[in-house]
């Protein structure tokens, strides 16, 4: 459902060129969970948005259904991500002016769709932020506005989910329960869920890990 | 070194009252290093702020060095704090419009101290972030800007360490470089690191872990 040819970004010149991701050649069945894991600084960040379409690539091409979304224009790109992909942000990215549930279901409300209520309400509590739904940003520990951003990209029902490190201000128990509602969430609406993290234990739970090292997938684990 | 006393932080009133730090007595040993530990929005964050004097208690007293800190006005706290402790926030709190090195060296110029640069220099190489010294937040992965966060609470040599959750975002190799380079930096400048974190492995590097559970200390655990 989702293929990566020859994807690279680079930024600056000369000797200030960062080669952020230099050839990445990714393929992700319909269905699957993949996990993706390489240290601080490797470039999972930058291939995700390219793969969700949140930033276009040097070179390369991301195809998502068979499209190649880097040969639309911005606009359509956009109404394009926003009916097929679900972004957990590293760093939210929640508007503050804005509670909790208007958080949820401003993805929802901009495609003017009917806010299917029972089922962000179920979601909500699952994720155990229902009680703070009228709470700003601002009022939340570090590790429910990470749920409110996991919520959010859930709330569309999309059918790719690109979460970088959804878990990273979670405790352990709490984290789990994040993967495990993914996972369910991936099998019964068939959705396809590429997770960033750091935990090599929650990396196990996916049905792939891809390593990534400078740039570039590390040679040596399966493609 | 920190003292609190039946310290308690409430939110709102009536059925939205939220008890975020509902009476806590701690003891901080000079020199110690302390985990916090404890669930997602069970109140560690909330209890390092006000700590730290960075927020002010509904209730009960922060000890610092003997000083009742929440007795002093706003401007003396500020001057207090700034001389005293360092503090890695959860969400980093760089400023955009700096690069990594005035962010870094900003709390040393704001009280016209002279900028030892050797040791800054010396604090970015061990955290990796050297290379990056003349990029915005926006250009950094979000590991490498919470490493720039770590370098600035260190950058006073403060003889108190508040850090919410510095690893939330690193890989496993990383995070453990950092914690050590905290537990060096300790023992080398006598300084009191307490550490907020989700990580058991990294809490138990600690001299003493404190667990949190509903704005508590949980009982059964050493004070
Ligand atoms: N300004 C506020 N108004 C209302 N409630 C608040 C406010 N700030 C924090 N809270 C509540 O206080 C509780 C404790 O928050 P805190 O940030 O201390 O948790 P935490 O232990 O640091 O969590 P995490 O591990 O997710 O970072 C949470 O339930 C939060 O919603
Ligand atoms: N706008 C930019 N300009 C220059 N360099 C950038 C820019 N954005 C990212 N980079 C660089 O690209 C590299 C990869 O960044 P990326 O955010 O993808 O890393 P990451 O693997 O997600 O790291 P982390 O695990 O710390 O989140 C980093 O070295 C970063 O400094
Ligand atoms: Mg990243
Ligand atoms: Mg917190």
């Amino acid at each position: 459902i989702l293929d990566t040819k020859s994807l690279k970004k680079h930024y600056g010149k000369g000797e200030n060129l960062v080669k952020a991701v230099d050839g990445v050649d990714l393929s992700i069945e319909e269905g699957k969970f993949v996990a993706i894991v390489g240290s601080s600084g490797s470039g999972k960040s930058t291939l995700l948005h390219m793969m969700g379409g949140l930033d276009r690539p040097t070179e390369g091409k991301v195809y998502i259904d068979g499209k190649d979304i880097h040969s639309m224009n911005d606009e359509s790109l956009a109404i394009f991500r926003r009916r097929k992909v679900g972004f957990v942000f590293q760093s939210y990215n929640l508007i503050p002016v804005l509670n909790v549930w208007e958080n949820i279901t401003l993805p929802i409300e901009f495609d003017l769709k009917i806010v299917d209520k029972e089922f962000i309400k179920e979601l909500m509590k699952t994720l155990n932020i229902y009680d703070k739904k009228s709470a700003l940003p601002n009022q939340l520990s570090g590790g429910q506005q990470q749920r409110v951003a996991i919520a959010r990209a859930l709330a569309t029902r999309p059918a790719i989910i690109l979460a970088d490190e959804p878990t990273g201000n979670l405790d352990s128990k709490t984290s789990l329960e994040v993967v495990n509602l993914l996972k369910q969430s991936v099998r019964k609406y068939h959705q396809t869920l590429v997770m960033i993290t750091h935990d090599e234990k929650l990396a196990q739970m996916a049905d792939r890990i891809v390593r990534i090292e400078d740039g570039k997938i590390k040679v040596g684990e399966s493609c």
